[in-house]
C-alpha cells in the first residue's frame, strides 16, 4: 500500500544576495518557504518530519 | 510412407504475387474491421440509454497497462478477486496454539517489530488481519515538535518527493503522472456530486473566515497580515493563543505520540485546533493550483510506501479539514517499488480514496492507493465508504449511467463532501498525528 501526499506550501522568498541568476525552481537558495527534510529510500515511522515551512 | 517420401518428385513453384497480396489484403481488411466493431461496441457504451427500470448497464471496458510482459500478465489476472479471495483467507480464525508461532514467523519474516504491538499477548489476535491491522504502543511513535512540520502519515518508505511542475507527479525517474488523472479532473461541484452518507451534504461556499487576508486600499493588493498584527487588531480570541504558541502545539500538552488512549477532555478538540490552524488560510481557494499570492506558493508531493511488515494504520499529517473524498475504483496491482518503476501510472490505475481539504497553506490532499494484498481502505469517519467489495464495480457502473443520464461526462470517480461534519470549518477537521484509517488485508 501506498500514501501519496499532495499539498501546497509557500516558496519562500528569494534573498537579496541571489537575485542575479535566480531561477524560480532554485529552492535551495529560498528563506522561509517549504524545506523537505528526507531522501528518496529512506525509511520513516509516524509522526517523523517530512519537512517543515 | 517411407517409400512414397523418398521416391516422390519433389517440384518447386514459386507462390504467386497476387496470392500474398490478397493474403496481406486480407489481413488489413480483417484488422480494420476489428477496429471498427471496437469502435462501435464502444461508442454503442456511451451513446446507450438506460431508462427501462431493472436494466443493467454493460460492463465498462477495463483500462489495460502498458508495461512489460509481466505487468502484461498481471493485468490479466483477476486482481480483485485474488484480492478478496486474500483477504477472506485471512479472516479464517487460526487455532489458538498456532497463532504466537505463525504471528512471529510473519514479524521474523516482514520485520516486524514485536515490542511496539500495543497488545503483548498475540493469542489475542485470531487471524492474520487481525495482526495485520494491530495498533502500537501509545508514545512509541512521537511527534516531531515544530508545528511547521508535515509528519509522516504512516510508517514505511520514502519513494519519491519533490515539487509538482506543470500539474504533473513524477512516479519515478522519468515517468511522470498528470494531477488531474491521480485526484479528478474535475473542481468539486454540486452537480456532480453523490452523496452517500446522510452526513455528507452538498458543497457549498466555505464558511470559514479569512481574517489574514486584506486588500491594500492604495493599490488593491492583497496583503496578508502577520499574527502579531492579527493580535492587535482583532485582540484575543479563541484561536489566537493557539495560533501564537505555533498553531498545533500546546504547552500543557505531553508528547505522546499515537494517540490511541484518546485522554483528550482536557484538550481542545480537533475542531478548535484545526480551526485554530487554518486561521491562516484563504476559504475562497480554487482547485488544487496554488492561488496568486504575495507570497510565492508551489505544489509539493511525497509517495510513501508501506511495505508488509510496517503498521498498517494511517495518521494525519498535520492539522487540516478534509473537505471531500473521491472513490476511484480501479484496479489493484501490487504498489511494490519494482512496479512502480515498471508500470506507468500506477497510482492512477489503481484504486484510491483521494481526500481533499486545506490546511493553513492552502490545498491538502491524502491519497492511500490499494493494492493486492492490501485492498480495503479504510477512513474512520467515513463509515459509508467501502473499498474492494463486490459491489463497487456496479456502483461505478451505475454512477457512470447516472451521469450519462444527465448529459454529464462520467468523472471515473464517486464523490462525497463533509460539509455536515462541522458548520464552521465546512468539512471533517483532523489534528496532526491523528488516527484516519488504515489499510486492511484482502
Amino acid at each position: 500500500s501506498t500514501i501519496v501526499l499532495v499539498f501546497e506550501a509557500p516558496k519562500g522568498r528569494r534573498r537579496r544576495s541571489f537575485d542575479e541568476g535566480f531561477s524560480d525552481d532554485d529552492e535551495d537558495k529560498r528563506v522561509g518557504g517549504w524545506k523537505w527534510n528526507i531522501d528518496i529510500g529512506q525509511k520513516v515511522k509516524v509522526g517523523q518530519a517530512l519537512g517543515s515551512v | 510412407l517411407g517409400t512414397a517420401w523418398k521416391n516422390t518428385k519433389i517440384e518447386w513453384y514459386p507462390i504467386p504475387v497476387a496470392a500474398g497480396v490478397g493474403f496481406l489484403g486480407f489481413l488489413q481488411f480483417y484488422r480494420i474491421q476489428e477496429r471498427q466493431r471496437q469502435q462501435r461496441e464502444q461508442d454503442e457504451f456511451d451513446n446507450e440509454e438506460h431508462t427501462e427500470p431493472g436494466h443493467r448497464p454493460k460492463k465498462r471496458p477495463r483500462i489495460r497497462p502498458e508495461g512489460p510482459w509481466s505487468v502484461q500478465i498481471m493485468s490479466t489476472l483477476p486482481l480483485k478477486f485474488l484480492s478478496r479471495l486474500w483477504g477472506k483467507f485471512n479472516e479464517i480464525e487460526l487455532p489458538y496454539y498456532f497463532r504466537i508461532p505463525g504471528f512471529k514467523l510473519y514479524s521474523w519474516i516482514f520485520g516486524v517489530n514485536l515490542d511496539e504491538v500495543a497488545e503483548p499477548d498475540l493469542h489475542v489476535y485470531p487471524n492474520l488481519a487481525a495482526f495485520f491491522y494491530r495498533q502500537l504502543k501509545p508514545g512509541c511513535r512521537p511527534l516531531d515538535p515544530n508545528p511547521d512540520a508535515i509528519l509522516s502519515p504512516a510508517d514505511g518508505k520514502i519513494i519519491q518527493f519533490g515539487m509538482i511542475e506543470h500539474g504533473e507527479v513524477e512516479q519515478v525517474k522519468g515517468v511522470t503522472y498528470s494531477l488531474d488523472a491521480l485526484l479528478g479532473s474535475q473542481q468539486p461541484n454540486e452537480s456532480s456530486t453523490h452523496s452517500t452518507r446522510s452526513n455528507i451534504a452538498m458543497s457549498s461556499e466555505s464558511p470559514m473566515p479569512s481574517p489574514f487576508r486584506t486588500r491594500n486600499p492604495s493599490n488593491d493588493e492583497e496583503v496578508i497580515r502577520s499574527d502579531e498584527e492579527f493580535a492587535r487588531v482583532n485582540g484575543i480570541s479563541y484561536t489566537l493563543p493557539h495560533l501564537l504558541s505555533g498553531g498545533t502545539k500546546y504547552p500543557d500538552e505531553p508528547n505522546q505520540g499515537l494517540p490511541t488512549d484518546q485522554s483528550t477532555t482536557s484538550k481542545p478538540s480537533s475542531e478548535s485546533e484545526v480551526r485554530a490552524d487554518l486561521a491562516l488560510a484563504n476559504p475562497s481557494r480554487p482547485w488544487w493550483a496554488p492561488a496568486p499570492s504575495p507570497v510565492p506558493r508551489a505544489l509539493y508531493y511525497c509517495v510513501v510506501y508501506l511495505a508488509p511488515g510496517d503498521y498498517h494504520r494511517f495518521h494525519s499529517p498535520v492539522s487540516w479539514v478534509v473537505e471531500s473524498r473521491r472513490h476511484f475504483a480501479g484496479e489493484l496491482y501490487s504498489v511494490s517499488p519494482y512496479l512502480q518503476r515498471t508500470l506507468p501510472g500506477l497510482f492512477v490505475l489503481n484504486e484510491r480514496v483521494v481526500l481533499l481539504g486545506r490546511w493553513r497553506h492552502g490545498f491538502f490532499s491524502y491519497t492511500p492507493v490499494g493494492a493486492t494484498n492490501v485492498g480495503s481502505i479504510k477512513i474512520n469517519f467515513d463509515k459509508e465508504l467501502r473499498t474492494n467489495s463486490l459491489t463497487t464495480d456496479t456502483e461505478a457502473d451505475r454512477q457512470a449511467e447516472r451521469a450519462k443520464q444527465r448529459g454529464e461526462p462520467y468523472s471515473g470517480f464517486a464523490e462525497a463532501y463533509y460539509d455536515a461534519a462541522s458548520k464552521v470549518l465546512g468539512g471533517h477537521a483532523l489534528k496532526r498525528g491523528e488516527e484516519m484509517g488504515g489499510f486492511q488485508l484482502g
